[in-house]
């Protein structure tokens, strides 16, 4: 799916690692998410090598194509930041209800060819001290976001013990199939209520863990060694 | 960098050989996060009997190998020796940020020479 190849190694290079181009200039500088930065070291067999031949013990027992830490086949796992704005949504304010907020991830980096395993939404809430100390009965609902302020059909409902740690939920299987590739963006309205207060919460941040597989990256040798 | 081959040429018999890949070399330090480079290492050296015959610990021979060593001792101009290549790779992990700033982990898939063979 690249365009030819510019001359020269790094080019090269590039395409066999399955990238189409270098980033252009340096990115915007933002904190690596620790989960990528645990998932990196328990990866990387390289961290511990001294010279040629030696490898350190338990690295070849990995299974290739497959993400151990998360249970999933897969070769490539993005940390994709919300790019929404996260302000409630007018409306529902108004009306005395708690906030409702639209989260967008932009997935276009995604190659057609890459097979989804695994896609984790991670959100952070904040709030006054009171409505964090209040446990149990918060229901998360996720819904796909519809033209203009919209709201389409519920995707998801899922309880919600704690607000102290980050609210995690599938997506896979709920925003869409599992046999489906993955869309170029994705666009949800979230809601956090509690059964039994009026407490409000507000959404501090959202990300999306995204796990997939890129058949070409994944000889079959490896998966036969599997 | 690689490891210099003493006196030129193939040097010694068929082994693995240093060579370290600097992402910094290809000017992409700004955008890969770790490793700042890694050891892909790389094959070189004799595959004339005995180096094809495998040391102790060293990587299973392929018969053929031996074949050819064997024929080439006999006869020189017949075929040639055995090649030196990787008998044995493993992966490495890249953490970079992307186009559009997502933090991505990918991992490849026989990246470094662990150990050389004659084939």
């Amino acid at each position: 799916a690249c365009a030819p190849a510019a001359p020269g190694p790094a080019a090269a290079l590039l395409q066999a690692l399955g990238l189409c181009d270098a980033p252009q200039g340096a990115p915007k500088p933002r904190p690596v998410p620790p989960v990528m930065w645990r998932l990196f070291r328990r990866r990387d067999p390289q961290e511990a090598r001294v010279s040629p031949g030696r490898t350190p013990p338990g690295a070849t027992l990995r299974r290739p194509c497959h993400v151990e830490e998360l249970g999933v086949a897969g070769n490539i796992v993005r940390h994709v930041p919300d790019r929404g704005t996260r302000a409630g949504i007018p409306e529902s304010a108004a009306a005395g209800q708690c906030s409702r907020w639209t989260v967008v991830f932009d997935l276009s980096a995604v190659e057609p060819t890459e097979q989804p395993s695994r896609a984790r939404l991670e959100l952070r809430f904040a709030a006054e001290e009171a409505a964090m100390g209040i446990e149990g009965d918060w229901e998360l609902s996720l819904a796909q976001a519809a033209e203009g302020t919209g709201v389409g059909p519920v995707l998801l409902r899922q309880a919600v013990v704690s607000l102290g740690t980050p609210v995690r939920a599938e997506l896979l299987g709920a925003a869409w199939s599992h046999n489906t590739s993955v869309p170029r963006s994705l666009h949800l309205v979230l809601a956090l209520r509690h059964r039994a207060t009026s407490a409000c919460v507000h959404l501090a941040e959202a990300s999306l863990l995204l796990v997939t597989l890129d058949p070409r990256l994944c000889h079959p040798l490896a998966r036969l060694r599997r | 960098e690689a490891d210099p081959v003493v006196g030129g040429g193939p040097g010694g018999s068929c082994r693995a050989r240093r060579l370290y890949v600097s992402f910094r070399e290809v000017g992409w330090h700004r955008w890969v996060i770790a490793p700042r480079g890694f050891l892909a290492n790389y094959c070189q050296g004799h595959c004339s009997l005995p180096a094809t015959l495998p040391g102790p610990g060293g990587p299973p021979t392929l018969n053929h190998a031996v074949l050819r060593a064997l024929m080439y001792s006999a006869a020189p101009g017949a075929a040639g020796l055995p090649c030196c290549v990787p008998a044995r790779l493993s992966p490495i992990s890249v953490l970079f940020f992307d186009n559009s700033d997502n933090v991505v982990l990918r991992h490849y898939e026989d990246m470094v020479v662990d150990e050389c063979g004659c084939r």
